[in-house]
């Protein structure tokens, strides 16, 4: 472990219950794509299969049931619960996120580190949270308003792939044989999908305005 | 040390 892993995983961490706060204390989740969050859950899913096979540290082991039990009860929320669901605006979140799954299937049985169950599907969950944020980004052109905390969601969970490129480098330079280049390379695709909305997050908290997109 | 193979990181 390193400080950039230990940056990275907190940050998402924030991003997770902010949303989580937010949709918990407001009772609302306008803005946010329930697309996003189910491809979050089969991220998640497809990469902690090994959650009970094998064992590198309660810090792993909690981080993973926290991972998978927050984006679980995020889509429960958005899904099931009446006021919740009453904020979800369908008509505008409407990426056909199944299609994006597909192409990362096929990606995985073509591309990954081993022929395996386990890595073939490990592999299809880096791929698809390289993408995964591509439903809340469209949403996110697609409603003017942004409110704060949709805003921090998306800051922080974009952020934490970046801490993450961090400690790949640092582990590259520590570790010996330390080379992964498709959670490498799948990691840099998914933080460069943020740098347009880094760069207007970053200009609204600049100017002290709200957060627009441009159409 | 984890074996090159088992998944460390989140």
């Amino acid at each position: 472990m390193n400080i950039f892993r230990l940056a990275g995983d907190m940050t998402h961490l924030a991003s997770v219950l902010v949303l989580l706060l937010k949709i918990h204390t407001i009772k609302s989740c306008a803005g946010v794509s329930l697309k996003t969050q189910e491809l979050y859950v089969i991220v998640f899913a497809t990469r902690y299969l090994d959650i009970f096979t094998s064992f590198v540290s309660i810090y792993n082991s909690l981080m993973k049931l926290i991972f998978l039990g927050s984006s679980f009860s995020i889509v429960w929320y958005m899904r099931y619960h009446k006021a919740v669901h009453r904020t979800y605006d369908r008509e505008q979140d409407t990426f056909r996120h199944w299609f994006l799954m597909l192409p990362c299937i096929l990606l995985a049985l073509l591309i990954h580190e081993k022929f395996t169950f386990f890595e073939v599907m490990w592999t299809f969950s880096l791929y698809l949270e390289a993408v995964a944020i591509l439903p809340q980004l469209v949403l996110l052109q697609r409603t003017r308003n942004i409110d704060n905390l949709t805003g921090q969601y998306i800051f922080l969970l974009g952020g934490y792939r970046g801490f993450y490129i961090l400690n790949w480098i640092y582990r590259y330079f520590t570790e010996p044989h330390y080379v992964h280049w498709i959670t490498w390379i799948s990691g840099l695709v998914q933080t460069l999908l943020y740098a347009d909305f880094f760069y207007y997050y970053f200009l609204s908290w600049k100017n002290n305005k709200k957060l627009q997109l441009p159409a | 040390v984890a074996p090159d193979d088992v998944k460390d990181e989140l």
